[in-house]
């Protein structure tokens, strides 16, 4: 693939191929290709790796997008809302977010506002333990903006710096599931009118063309500031990425790349992109 | 929709008697960008179509009236025939207990579905025990003992430290203590590409023999669905795949493109968090789901 000296029509196949299988989606495919082939032309491309560049530029600039102002002297702390559809890792990226922020010297306090799911306040409690962060909880079945704004309270007073709030997962086309996440959204807003500062959108690395579908309906509902890419230590390129970046701007900020603490990465564009073309 | 585009591309071919094969072609454009949209696999695609249009030029669309029409019917047609499975049955062992064994990717549905299934044997009539040998996964003891709570069904479970292959070894005990008619197995979520833990599966399942290897799969997934499943399926021969998070609104294209590549059939979907949200497989709701 793209070592061919001549470019030819095989060359746009192969490339639909490898972009289509990386779940880039076939919207976003015919857009990078029509791209690639004006430069070809207008910079009379005549070389296959030339190609392959040229695709990769073009790549990593859908997903390099301006992060939004964080407006840095703000009274602690810094509130951060994490979503997303069920067992896409929120819980298990929310603890190692934790510690990385805990590694560079700031003080974390994470929030169990999943009161839904069997043994989530459990697994987070767990998972906290092991990494050195407090957790706020409530009981079982307790009401998830009440949990939230304890948290918020706790963390004022004592001048934590960043708090994580860890929600249930939710299909995103169920609508009192989103103005559940609104509400909390709404509550967090009670305790400090500027937050939630961040809101990241956990998603798998498997997803398919759902993905576009899931941003879109978080977006919609509460806002999305960033995503946090799951499981990209599997096989599934997580493509999706480039369709969701080209059409709604958000950022890519982190990757999941394994089930350990420390399995996380600051997503870098031209490193994803060159694996995905691998 | 598929039919509102097909009949678009014949409007646009006007109304000239006969359309040529390349008239067809244009039409079968939509019919493949319509499951690449539904996450079929690329290459299942291109099999599939190529399938569609020896049919369509086999049925002589091209005199047809309603072309538009047709080709959706066909393809409906194809896809039912390659999705047609075992909707709902699993396989019993000759004598007590039958033994199920899931496994898949972390995240997909396992234990949650564990949960299901043995509120549906229960619901049958059958005495359900439930197995959690997933040691790995902080509190995923405590979700399946939650669940099993909540269903009035017994859980058997060790302390964490237990390797989930020794708790595989006593489980058909446990089953026989309890009189239990089938064992469902929890497992940990795992990489088909991490070599320890699938030859951890491996393990389990020689301890074990169950009757059925289950794979759970989120409706979600994308592309990379067959080499997962191939994977799986290499390693310890699956014999049914439950699609779960059918609630929400992917169309479930991976589990054609499971199913056509592996053979291996869909059994039952789960269709929301409770342990009441299971059903059956049925080939023709997911075919015109994946149609969309
Ligand atoms: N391999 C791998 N597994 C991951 C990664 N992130 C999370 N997981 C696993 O994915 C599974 C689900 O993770 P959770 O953190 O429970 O996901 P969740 O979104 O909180 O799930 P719900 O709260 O049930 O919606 C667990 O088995 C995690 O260990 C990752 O980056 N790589
Ligand atoms: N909406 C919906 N959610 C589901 C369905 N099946 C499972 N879930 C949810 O998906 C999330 C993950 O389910 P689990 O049962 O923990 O998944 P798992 O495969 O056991 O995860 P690991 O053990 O970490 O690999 C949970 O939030 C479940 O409630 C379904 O059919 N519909
Ligand atoms: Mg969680
Ligand atoms: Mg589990």
């Amino acid at each position: 693939l793209f070592d061919r000296p001549a470019v030819d029509a095989e060359v746009w196949d192969e490339l639909e191929e490898l972009l289509v299988s990386a779940d880039v989606g076939i919207s976003t495919t015919e857009k990078l290709i029509e791209k690639v082939k004006k430069q070809v032309v207008v910079e009379k491309i005549d070389q296959g790796s030339h190609v392959r560049a040229a695709l990769r530029a073009a790549m990593v600039d859908i997903l390099i997008v301006p992060i939004r102002e964080i407006m840095e002297d703000l009274s602690p702390p810094k509130v951060i809302l994490v979503v997303g559809v069920n067992g896409g890792g929120k819980t298990t990226s929310i603890v190692k977010l934790a510690h990385s922020l805990k590694n560079e010297g700031k003080s974390v306090l994470l929030v169990a506002a999943d009161t839904f799911r069997a043994a989530a306040i459990d697994q987070l409690k767990r998972l906290g333990e092991r990494a050195g962060i407090e957790i706020i909880a409530h009981q079982s079945g307790a009401d998830p903006g009440a949990v939230v704004y304890d948290a918020l309270q706790a963390a004022k007073s004592r001048q934590v710096e960043a708090v994580i709030i860890d929600t249930a997962g939710r299909i995103h086309t169920r609508s009192n599931l989103m103005e559940e996440l609104e509400k909390v959204k709404r509550v967090a807003g009670k305790a400090d009118v500027t937050a939630p500062h961040e809101v990241i959108l956990v998603l798998d690395a498997t997803t398919g063309q759902n993905g576009l579908v899931q941003a879109r309906y978080f977006t919609e509902a509460i806002g999305i500031t960033g995503i946090f890419l799951a499981k990209l230590d599997g096989t599934a390129k997580g493509g999706i990425v480039l369709a969701i970046c080209d059409e709604l701007k958000i950022p890519i900020q982190f990757i999941g790349v394994g089930e350990k603490l420390e399995d996380m990465e600051s997503f870098n564009a031209e490193a994803f992109v060159a694996a995905l073309c691998d | 929709v598929l039919s509102d585009k097909l009949n678009q591309v014949f409007h646009l071919l006007g109304n000239k008697g006969r359309l040529t094969e390349k008239d067809i072609d244009e039409a079968l454009r939509q019919v493949r960008l319509a499951l690449l949209e539904a996450d079929v696999n690329f290459k299942v695609v291109k099999d599939f179509v190529t399938r569609v249009r020896d049919r369509a030029l086999g049925a002589n669309v091209r005199q047809s009236l309603a072309p538009a029409q047709q080709i959706v019917k066909i393809v409906n047609e194809e896809l039912v025939v390659v999705l047609g499975g075992e909707p709902g049955r699993l396989t019993a062992a000759s004598q007590p207990p039958s033994v199920v064994m899931l496994t898949g990717l972390q995240g997909s549905g396992k234990t949650t579905t564990a949960a299901k299934l043995a509120r549906h044997l229960k619901q049958t009539g059958q005495r359900p025990l439930l197995v959690a040998a997933d040691n790995r996964r902080p509190a995923a003891i405590e979700q399946l003992v939650t669940l099993g709570k909540q269903l009035d069904v017994p859980v058997y479970r060790e302390s964490p430290d237990m390797p989930g292959r020794d708790v595989c070894a006593r489980a058909r005990v446990k089953a026989k203590e309890m009189a239990a008619t089938w064992v469902i197995v929890d497992t940990a979520g795992r990489l088909h590409i991490d070599e320890a833990m699938m030859d951890e599966l491996v393990q389990m399942k020689k301890e074990l023999k169950p009757d059925e290897m289950l794979l759970v799969v989120d409706a979600m997934t994308g592309q990379d669905a067959v080499r997962m499943a191939g994977e799986f399926h290499s390693r310890v021969s699956l014999t049914g795949l439950i699609l779960t998070k059918m609630d929400g609104d992917a169309r479930g294209g991976a589990a054609l493109s499971i199913r056509w590549v592996s053979g291996v059939p869909i059994k039952f979907i789960g269709t929301g968090e409770k342990a009441d949200a299971f059903e059956p497989f049925y080939p023709d709701r997911l075919a015109s789901r994946i149609l969309g």
